[in-house]
């Protein structure tokens, strides 16, 4: 039907509806001191909420165990099973919308890594004329490096977390209708690994890059 | 700011159009 043709543009309409809004609040939280403390903090606990929703969404198999399956439409009239409806449980459609709300995340937690606050001298030096002062307020390379590293590592970690814990065995939850095989969690975990690796070589492809255009502008 | 809550919205009617329909 339209609404199952419709469901594969949730994930990229969220993950650009997201970033806008996201990268519009952090526009808005350096243009005044009193604000940016206070935007900065509501971004870090959306951040935190989006990678933890993320979690949820993607581990929705786990969490709710749902059997698979079409779904017996039964006729009001006659009582007799007229027809199957492919529908898909809420558990099996989380996972879908699960690597906008991870990528989102931790690209928010690695910008407020990454950008410190702008108007953290002010409050107790008085506005600065340094330039090199100004440029380190605006983005810190290094730690834009170690977050996409990070970020990289753990992907690592996550996909190969079969070969690393080899000895967690697949388990079988018996449901309304049917029997629902469950991965075990070193299994679902390597799903996390595009995510991770996605959001994590943004932000070290944004921090090496912005090397190498510094350092273009520069020469 | 308006047009990534449209995209939001949008992203949140395609997910929940076939519970909707």
């Amino acid at each position: 039907s339209w609404a199952l043709a419709l469901y594969p543009l949730a994930t990229p309409l969220l993950t650009a509806g997201l970033s806008l809004l996201i990268f519009v609040m952090f526009m808005i939280s350096r243009l005044s001191a009193e604000r940016e403390n206070r935007i900065r903090t509501c971004l870090g606990v959306f951040g935190a909420g989006l990678l933890i929703c993320g979690v949820v969404a993607q581990f929705g198999r786990q969490i709710f165990p749902t059997p698979m399956g079409p779904v017996l439409v039964v006729d009001a009239e006659t009582g007799m099973p007229s027809s199957y409806v492919l529908s898909l449980p809420l558990s099996l459609a989380l996972p879908e919308i699960a690597p906008a709300l991870l990528w989102v995340g931790l690209v928010v937690i690695a910008a407020l890594v990454s950008v410190p606050r702008v108007w953290r001298f002010t409050e107790t030096e008085g506005v600065t004329d340094d330039v090199d002062l100004v440029a380190h307020q605006a983005f810190s390379r290094a730690r834009s490096i170690k977050a996409g590293a990070l970020f990289a590592a753990l992907a690592i970690a996550a996909g190969l977390a079969p070969q690393i814990f080899p000895s967690v065995a697949a388990r079988s939850v018996a449901g309304e209708g049917g029997i629902t095989m469950l991965q075990p969690w070193t299994e679902t975990v390597t799903v996390l690994a595009p995510c991770l690796l996605a959001a994590g070589l943004t932000v070290l492809a944004v921090g090496v890059l912005s090397t190498t255009v510094r350092a273009a502008l520069a020469g | 700011m308006a047009f990534g809550a449209v995209l939001v919205v949008a992203a949140v009617f395609c997910f929940a159009a076939q519970y909707l329909a």
